[in-house]
């Protein structure tokens, strides 16, 4: 079982514990607010009242000995995330995730000794903008730092009625195919009816791709943005 | 081109703004705040100051011909974000997608119209929660609603020397392999070294998977978090 603490309980950091709860892991969750280490108590492992930008208060907790503490606190009390954020660096814990509000504090905060910094609202806004920006790209990560990438594609409906072979995507335009995703209505016996979401994840050259189909396919972020904009 | 509106310039709403502009779409950005107003000016294509739930402000400003609204009003005024999403909805915007702060918030909003509802807290924190709870599991996106998922994995030490066809993972595991990705040492002329991420996502069933190699397999979520902790 991995051992964690979550330091600064506001909304990212509370969800942060519970998360990581519900999944199995052991969870010190700690604040420097009463009401809300009152609130997380029964969602955790342990919660703890402390202020942590104090050397004392973090040894008595022996944060050295967990696998990773994630450092949520967040825009009102930068000070105390940087001043944290180097303490836990001194304990030497193998693994430390911290959150920043602006690209500067990232900055600091990677300087301190943070293994790894988020930012909920930025790397929320930069997904959600290549969704929206290009609807056709349902889905998207970032696979390595050649830019290879997965996503589902939305077949141009060029490709209606064409097989796999037919279709020749990777040699036309540099896609892998790797799988189809395809919603069929079901009929139920009592006359009601629904959408069946079904992956095939090993498509054969002669299927064919119908209407609406999701294709998920690797390549580089130019070639998925151009097939997928075949339709505009 | 798209065109978009952003209401609600907090932390959240000033990045999807910035974001979709640096997409290339069009975006109106609004707050009734001047002074953020004032800050944003430059990185979208006009900002506006005004209160968003006021249909006749929202009427002269043709929000009805755009593509898609985003709704990030946060937080602190939860009122402003349930009536604007309310009166976007009734000018028939073709796509809604409204932030929420709880899921109270979440279910009053899909009420009133929202087509999507985002919260980047706890968005963030669940998909941080998946990857830091079970560390082999390095990514992970659902295909389907039954439970069919695509995960980078650390590949478990006992298939370290093996050929794919050796491993026999499909049959064995219920996973199928798309792809291996690894990092290599490339060494330069000038005497310095860095690491190069690279995808192979053809591989064929005689390539010997290496130590440290991360798997790029499709399968259920029960599959995934099986042979992920095979190293436990
Ligand atoms: N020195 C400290 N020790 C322990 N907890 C702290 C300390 N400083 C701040 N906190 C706690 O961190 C939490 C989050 O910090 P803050 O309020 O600055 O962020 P926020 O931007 O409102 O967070 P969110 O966006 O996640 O709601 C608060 O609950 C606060 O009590
Ligand atoms: N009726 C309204 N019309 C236009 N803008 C509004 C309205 N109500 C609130 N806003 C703006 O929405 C923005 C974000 O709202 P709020 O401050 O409630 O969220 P927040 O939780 O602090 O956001 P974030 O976490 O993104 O920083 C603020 O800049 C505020 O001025």
């Amino acid at each position: 079982m991995r051992r964690f603490a979550v330091i600064g309980l506001g909304r990212f950091g509370f969800h942060v514990a519970q998360a990581l709860h519900d999944r199995g892991a052991e969870v010190v969750a700690i604040d420097r607010d009463p009401k809300i280490v009152e609130r997380i108590k029964l969602s955790v492992t342990s919660a703890v009242c402390t202020d942590a930008t104090d050397e004392d208060n973090l040894r008595s907790l022996s944060i050295q000995d967990l696998d990773a503490v994630v450092i949520t606190i967040g825009a009102e009390s930068v000070e105390s995330s940087i001043l944290t954020t180097a303490l836990i660096a001194r304990l030497k814990v193998p693994h430390i995730i911290a959150r920043a509000t602006s690209d500067l504090h990232a900055q600091i905060l990677r300087l301190v000794g943070a293994h790894e910094v988020v930012n909920p609202e930025s790397d929320l806004a930069a997904r959600m903008a290549q969704r929206i920006a290009r609807p056709a790209i349902l889905d998207l990560i970032q696979l390595s730092s050649d830019g290879y990438s997965l996503s589902e594609i939305t077949a141009p409906r060029r490709f209606n009625g064409k097989t796999l072979a037919q279709a020749n995507i990777r040699k036309l335009y540099g896609l892998n195919i790797l799988g189809i995703k395809r919603r069929t209505r079901r009929f139920h016996p009592d006359g009601s009816e629904d959408f069946h979401e079904y992956v095939d994840h090993n498509p054969a050259p002669t299927d064919v791709i119908q209407d609406r189909d999701i294709l998920l396919c690797i390549g580089t972020i130019e070639d998925i943005e151009r097939f997928s904009q075949l339709d505009s």
